[in-house]
């Protein structure tokens, strides 16, 4: 019974894009799971893809054994500032970082394994009142703060085994800045989103903010996951936590707009919103590629195929509970959905 | 979406606005 009612249901006109459950993750000692990810782990010479979990008072590492079975490899216990959020850091192998605080993050920390000596460590990477942190690629992490009187945007690097001394700041906008999204395919090109609904772009080499561009009322607080560059213009994958239902669209969980980033004009490219007859408002969730996951109120995860704007598969609440998380491996078509009590279940799309 | 919309299209638009951002 418990299998059947995590199988995936297929929407009405469904190609071959489907969700298969792979295999399962639970952890008895979990006392309140907040997020999951994946890292890369190397040990003698053995590099996998493993899943990390966190719940508010430990980060555990987990890897693959044989017949579909997750093994815990270690656990790195924090202090008694609850974890908030994993925030992987992309083409990375042995580091992972963790948002801690209570109601917002007030610390971020560096957890990272050294091959040299075997050993499992853990460094505090920043303090402060912090209002948005994202990986980026080689070995660096951007984070926004803010004080009473300014906003501070920081990028730090790691070396393999700790935070670099020297970090870089940008150029803050006035406004305080809630997500951010690296340009794919652009090395320099940074953006973020920003809580009077802007987008704005950064050049990363130089510090400098280049542009300011508003979104639009229609659909307020919107987050920025995904961004990239083509053909001159500037395509973002937004969400939209605090989106009303309207006739037109549904009820809208991501939408690509593309900006001209030379006028600061923009047009909707695309609407993912759930299926006619399926109730649940966008609670959060995450994109890879052309992919979105999210999980609804409702406690099923959608998927959406967002070149499409179509919901492409969802996965009906677990028995006797909701979904709480929903992620996308960094390799490999894999979507991670965890409950609050640290069970996870890996799902082939 | 045309170009009327959304005004004049740059290929470089991320070099040209670095040379006109502030440093």
């Amino acid at each position: 019974d418990v299998a059947e009612q995590l199988t995936p249901v297929l929407l009405d006109g469904l190609r071959e894009e489907t969700l298969q459950l792979e295999s399962k993750l639970e952890d008895s000692s979990s006392s309140c799971a907040v997020d999951v990810s994946t890292m890369w782990w190397e040990a003698a010479g053995c590099r996998e893809l493993c899943v990390v979990t966190a719940c508010e008072s430990s980060v555990s590492l987990w890897k693959p054994l044989a017949s579909d079975c997750w093994g815990k490899v270690y656990t790195w216990q924090l202090g008694e500032i609850p974890v908030i959020q994993i925030v992987p850091l992309p083409d990375t192998c042995n580091l992972v970082c963790i948002a801690l605080g209570d109601l917002e993050i007030g610390e971020i920390r560096l957890l990272l394994y050294s091959s040299e000596n075997d050993s499992f460590k853990q460094s505090l990477v920043k303090t402060g009142n912090i209002k948005a942190v994202l990986g980026l690629k080689d070995r660096r992490l951007v984070s926004s703060s803010r004080t009473v009187q300014e906003q501070q945007v920081e990028i730090v690097s790691f070396s393999e085994t700790r935070r670099s001394k020297d970090g870089q700041t940008l150029m803050p906008p006035e406004e305080t800045v809630l997500a951010f999204a690296e340009v794919e395919g652009m090395r320099d090109a940074l953006l973020g989103t920003t809580a009077v609904n802007s987008i704005v772009v950064w050049n990363l080499k130089t510090g400098q903010l280049l542009k300011k561009m508003h979104v639009g009322y229609s659909y307020p607080a919107s987050i920025c996951h995904r961004a990239y560059s083509d053909s001159g213009l500037l395509f973002v994958v937004l969400s939209h936590p605090h989106a009303k239902e309207s006739e037109s669209c549904g009820n809208p969980a991501f939408r690509v707009i593309a900006f001209n980033p030379k006028t600061a004009r923009s047009t909707g490219v695309m609407f993912s919103s759930l299926p006619p007859g399926h109730a649940g408002r966008y609670l959060e969730g995450d994109v890879k590629d052309a992919s979105a996951a999210a999980v609804l109120t409702s406690g099923a995860v959608a998927v959406w195929d967002l070149l499409l704007g179509r919901c492409t598969a969802l996965l009906p609440p677990p028995p006797a509970g909701s979904w709480a998380l929903a992620r996308w491996a960094t390799t490999g078509a894999c979507l991670l959905a965890g409950q609050r009590d640290g069970t996870v279940c890996l799902y082939r799309y | 979406c045309s170009e009327s919309d959304l005004g004049p299209i740059s290929l470089n638009w991320f070099e040209e606005l670095s040379a006109e951002a502030l440093p």
